[in-house]
């Protein structure tokens, strides 16, 4: 007979058969949980699915949302070590009101970690867009900073809580204009060490990844007691 | 007296049935990225009063059974699940977002007469 598949969507909470245009890249932490949850069904003991032991938050829908955003430059580093400027938007829309928000993690990942590209220093700085730019013409422009980190070596991912962010989107009325990254290189006179600045710069714009896990739970999948009682 | 098992083929009696939705069929293998599928199984067969006292089945159960067993016009026990698992899909959306959803109570374990 006709498969329902409506129906079936419907049953999963989907309004109709996703067309994704190529698969993501899985992350890791996805695969594990996702792993993780198939070996506790197999193995028996009833689990809480309304909490994420691997990110020690409650939810039972995790979203990976990948950076629609641009470079805004790519010329070489400016005189005060900026190495490069980029606008990173994540599609919000799809997370729906009634779920509750329990985290919103940025990962930006620098890059493989290795033994040769350990400098130089390099300081990552996060803003909110409150201004978009005019296309072509004028960048966005940079807000409230909410993040400024200094990392020994550009490599290796980096994590920014942006719950706060996110519920100002979501929930405070705020536009999700996106965020204003920046990240400068830091010539480190002292050490001796030259650390070709150029070639960090030109490494870390093709190796810059960054993607925002959302974790949401829905108080009719996920009563306040389903925590059971230890 | 010992109850006579009924004649009927253990087939006839409440049992679980393995029925497995693979995604590909449904073509959703382009967008759900894990599992490949999922064990739909169901519950079905015969309830009668003597199941009731070795399948795993709940007390009222026994006394439904038992007052078939004295009034036909009492509907006899059913076959239902007595033990679900939950499953974890891992999908992508249109926009390239990857998710993991997990539904509670989608596969049956064990069936019995309730």
């Amino acid at each position: 007979s006709k498969f329902q598949e409506y129906d079936f969507l419907q049953f999963l909470d989907l309004e109709k058969a996703p067309s994704p245009r190529r698969f993501q890249p899985v992350p890791r932490i996805l695969r594990k949980i996702f792993q993780a949850r198939e070996a506790a069904v197999a193995g028996g003991p009833s689990q809480d699915l309304c909490y994420v032991k691997e990110l020690g938050v409650r939810g039972n829908l995790l979203r990976l949302l990948p950076d629609q955003g641009f470079f805004l430059n790519t010329q070489k580093p400016s005189r005060d070590g900026s190495c490069l400027q980029k606008y990173l938007y994540f599609n919000l829309s799809a997370i729906q009101v009634k779920g509750t928000l329990t985290m919103a993690r940025l990962t930006l990942d620098l890059g493989p970690r290795s033994y040769y590209n350990l400098g130089p220093e390099v300081e990552v700085a996060l803003s909110v867009v409150e201004e978009h730019g005019v296309w072509g013409r004028s960048h966005p422009k940079p807000g409230r900073m909410f993040a400024l980190q200094s990392v020994p070596g550009p490599q290796g991912p980096l994590h920014f809580n942006l719950q706060d962010v996110v519920k100002d989107w979501n929930s405070n009325g705020l536009k999700n204009l996106g965020l204003y990254l920046e990240i400068l290189a830091k010539e480190d006179r002292h050490s001796g060490v030259n650390f070709q600045v150029e070639n960090t710069c030109d490494r870390l714009i093709r190796s810059l990844h960054a993607s925002l896990l959302v974790v949401t739970l829905n108080p009719e999948h996920c009563p306040s007691s389903s925590r059971k009682r230890r | 007296a010992a109850i006579p098992v009924p004649k009927g083929s253990c087939r006839n009696l409440c049992h679980r049935h393995q029925l497995f939705i693979n995604f590909r069929d449904l073509g959703w293998h382009k967008w759900v990225i894990a599992p490949k599928g999922f064990m739909a199984n169901y519950c079905h067969g015969d309830c009668p009063f003597s199941m009731t006292t070795y399948l795993n089945s709940s007390n009222y159960a026994f006394m439904q059974a038992l007052m078939h067993a004295v009034d036909p016009r009492v509907p006899k026990a059913v076959c239902i699940p007595i033990k679900l698992s939950p499953i974890s899909i891992l999908y992508q959306d249109s926009d390239g977002t990857v998710i993991l959803r997990h539904y509670e109570d989608m596969v049956v374990d064990e069936c019995g007469c309730g």
